[in-house]
C-alpha cells in the first residue's frame, strides 16, 4: 500500500483546511520553525488510531483540535483524513483505495470513518495489525525520538522487536 | 514460535551490521539477546563501535554517531520487514554534512520498497526527495502550504 | 531573604519577556511562581506564546520554538546574573536558519559581559566567534586540532 | 576572570596532549561527528569538580580515560588542567592567573591541584562557590540538554533559580 492523499481541518495549525499528496518515493516536508510540518507527522500519527494525547505534544484530548490565535476564532472540532492505495491487498478491505476519517469536537466526541462508513476506533486500529504502522510499530518516527531506539531499556526494546521478528 | 524470533532476531543482526558499516564506512553493530537461554522473555542489547574505535558503551558515543546507529537499526528492520511508509520528522538533524548525505542516499534506496515523508531541515535530505512542500505560517497564525524550489527551501 | 528572592525573580521575570520578544520578533513570555503565597518553596511554571498565536502548553510548541524559549530563559539569566563564562554544547541544532542568525547576534551583544564557547555545526554561530577551533579524528582514532577557515568550516 | 587555556591530556578521545586557548569573546569549536567537540566540554565539567560519571556520559568513573583504539594502547591515566585569569578577583584567591588540574587513574585514585598545589576536589568546587559555575549552574549547556530547562518539572527549577535569584 502507499499513502495517497492526507486532508486536515482544524487539526492543530492548520484552521484552513489542507490536503497533501503524496506518491510512491520521498516526500520532504520543509519551512521556518513552528510553521507546522510537526502537526502534520501528528496528524498521521493520530487518524490512525493514536490513543495517548502525550505522544501528539497535547495535555488534554481538545488540544488537537485548532484553539485560535491572536486574529482567528478557535475551531469546533479537528478532522483528519487519510487515502490510502491499497491494490496490492496489503489491508485486509476488499477496496483499492481506502480512507479513514477521524473527528473530534470540543465535547469530547469523536467519530470514526472507513470509507465514509462509520465504525469504531478498534477497526481503524484492527486494520493495520501486523503491517508494522501503529503505536507499538517503527513506521513514524517523531522530532527528537531517533535516540530513544538505542537507550530505551533492554526490556522495552522487546515490544519493538517483537514486532519485526 | 522461539525458534521462528531466534531465526529473525538473526537475520535482524546481520542486517544491522551490515547497514551499520555502509554508513559508518566500517566498524561493527551488533544486537544481542541478553539471556541467550530466554529468547522470548529477555532485554535486548545493542553494540556499535564505529570505525577504528574501541567498543565502549552506547553511551560514549557522540549525538550525530548516536543517531546513525539508530539510523542504521531503522534501516536494518525496513531491510527485513519493510513497512509500506514512514513518517520521519528530523532524523537527520544531528548529523554532519558528509553523514547526512549517507543517510540521504540510504533513504533514495530504500525509498523503492518504502514511501517515505520526511521533514527536515538539511540540503541534502531534501535534494532526494522527488516531492517537496513547504509550510509556513500566515500572519493569522495558521498553517498553510507554498510550492517550494529547492534552492530557496534550506 | 523571602523578600529578596521575590525582587530578583520580578526582575529575572522581565528580563525573560523582554529576551523572548527580541528574539521572537514579538510574543510575550513569563516566569511564575505557582503559589505566591510560599514564595521559597513553591514550583516555578514557564509561560511562553510566540507572536500572533494563542497562549497554549509549552508541550504544544515546536522543537525550534521550544529551544528558542530556553535560550531566551538562559540569556534572561545571562542578564541579571552573568557568569563569567558559558559552554554551549550545539543548542542552535534545532533552530532554523532565521532564528540562528538572531541567535547568534545576541550572542555577539552577550559576548561583552561574558565569555562563550560554543560547540556548532551552524555556520551563522561561526561567523560571530573571534576564534574558530576545528576537531578532527584521526585514523588512529584520536582526537587532533586543526586551523579552520570558515568557508570549509560548516 | 576568564578562561586562558584548557590542556587535555589521556582525557577521552585525547590520547595525545592538547591545548586550546581561549580569549574573552566567543569562540567556536567546529568539527565532523564523533571527533571529540563534547569531548571538550566534558573535560571542562570534569575538571571543574563534576562528580556524576552519567552526565559526562560514561558508566564508571574509568570512562573518561583513553580506552585505546584499534591501532593505539589505552592510557593509564587522564590529565586536564584550566587556566583561569583572574584578574578581576571575581575567585577568592590572590592569583592573577589559577590553573587548577585533575588527574584520575585506572586504579580509582584521583589527584587534584590548584596552581600546582595538591588538594582536594571539595576545594575546587569552593573556589567556583556562586559565580554560577559548577553542576547546580547554568555556565555548562550539554549536548541536546539545551530543553531541559523547559521540561523540568517546576519544582525542580528552583535549583536553577535559587542559583540566580
Ligand atoms: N491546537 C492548536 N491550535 C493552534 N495552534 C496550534 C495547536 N497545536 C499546536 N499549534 C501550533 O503549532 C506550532 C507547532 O507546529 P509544529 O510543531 O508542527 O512546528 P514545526 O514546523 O515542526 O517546527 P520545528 O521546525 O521547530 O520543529 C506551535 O507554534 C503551536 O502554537
Ligand atoms: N575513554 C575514551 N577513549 C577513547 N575514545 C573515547 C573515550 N570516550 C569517548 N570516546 C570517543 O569520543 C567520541 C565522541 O566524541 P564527542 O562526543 O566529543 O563527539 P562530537 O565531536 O561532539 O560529535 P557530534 O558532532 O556527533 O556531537 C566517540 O566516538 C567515542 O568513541
Ligand atoms: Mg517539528
Ligand atoms: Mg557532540
Amino acid at each position: 500500500m502507499f499513502l495517497k492523499r492526507l486532508d486536515l481541518y482544524g487539526f492543530k495549525s492548520f484552521a484552513n483546511k489542507l490536503t497533501l499528496e503524496f506518491f510512491p518515493g520521498i516526500t520532504a516536508i520543509v519551512g521556518p520553525n513552528g510553521s507546522g510540518k510537526s502537526n502534520i507527522a501528528d496528524a498521521i500519527k493520530w487518524v490512525l488510531g493514536e490513543q495517548s494525547v502525550k505522544s501528539l505534544r497535547g495535555l488534554k484530548l481538545e488540544d488537537v483540535i485548532f484553539a485560535g490565535s491572536k486574529k482567528l476564532k478557535p475551531l469546533g472540532f479537528a478532522e483528519v483524513s487519510l487515502t490510502i492505495d491499497n491494490s496490492d491487498n496489503c489491508l485486509p478491505l476488499d477496496y483499492n483505495e481506502i480512507t479513514i476519517t477521524r473527528r473530534v469536537f470540543r465535547s469530547g466526541e469523536s467519530e470514526f470513518y472507513i470509507n465514509k462508513t462509520s465504525c469504531r476506533l478498534k477497526d481503524i486500529i484492527q486494520l493495520f495489525l501486523g503491517t508494522g504502522v501503529g503505536s507499538e510499530g517503527y513506521s513514524i518516527i517523531g522530532q527528537g525520538k531517533i535516540d530513544e531506539i538505542l537507550s530505551a531499556r533492554p526490556e522495552d526494546r522487546r515490544a519493538l522487536f517483537e514486532e519485526v521478528a | 514460535m522461539q525458534e521462528q524470533f531466534v531465526k529473525s532476531f538473526s537475520v535482524l543482526n546481520k542486517s544491522f551490521n551490515l547497514v551499520f558499516e555502509e554508513l559508518f564506512g566500517g566498524g561493527k553493530a551488533e544486537i544481542v539477546l541478553e539471556d541467550p537461554e530466554k529468547p522470548l522473555e529477555t532485554g535486548i542489547g545493542i553494540i556499535a563501535q564505529p570505525p577504528g574505535k574501541k567498543l565502549q558503551s552506547l553511551s560514549l558515543l557522540s549525538g550525530g554517531e548516536k543517531a546513525l546507529t539508530a539510523i542504521a537499526l531503522l534501516f536494518a528492520i525496513l531491510r527485513v520487514k519493510p513497512t509500506p511508509f514512514c513518517v520521519l520528522d528530523e532524523i537527520d538533524a544531528s548529523l554532519d554534512d558528509a553523514n547526512v548525505s549517507r543517510f540521504a542516499s540510504f533513504l533514495k534506496n530504500y525509498s523503492k520498497d518504502t514511501q517515505f515523508i520526511v521533514i527536515t531541515h538539511r540540503k541534502a535530505t531534501m535534494e532526494v526527495a522527488e516531492t517537496l512542500y513547504g509550510i509556513t505560517m500566515e500572519d493569522t497564525a495558521t498553517s498553510k502550504m507554498i510550492s517550494v524550489k529547492l534552492e530557496e527551501a534550506s
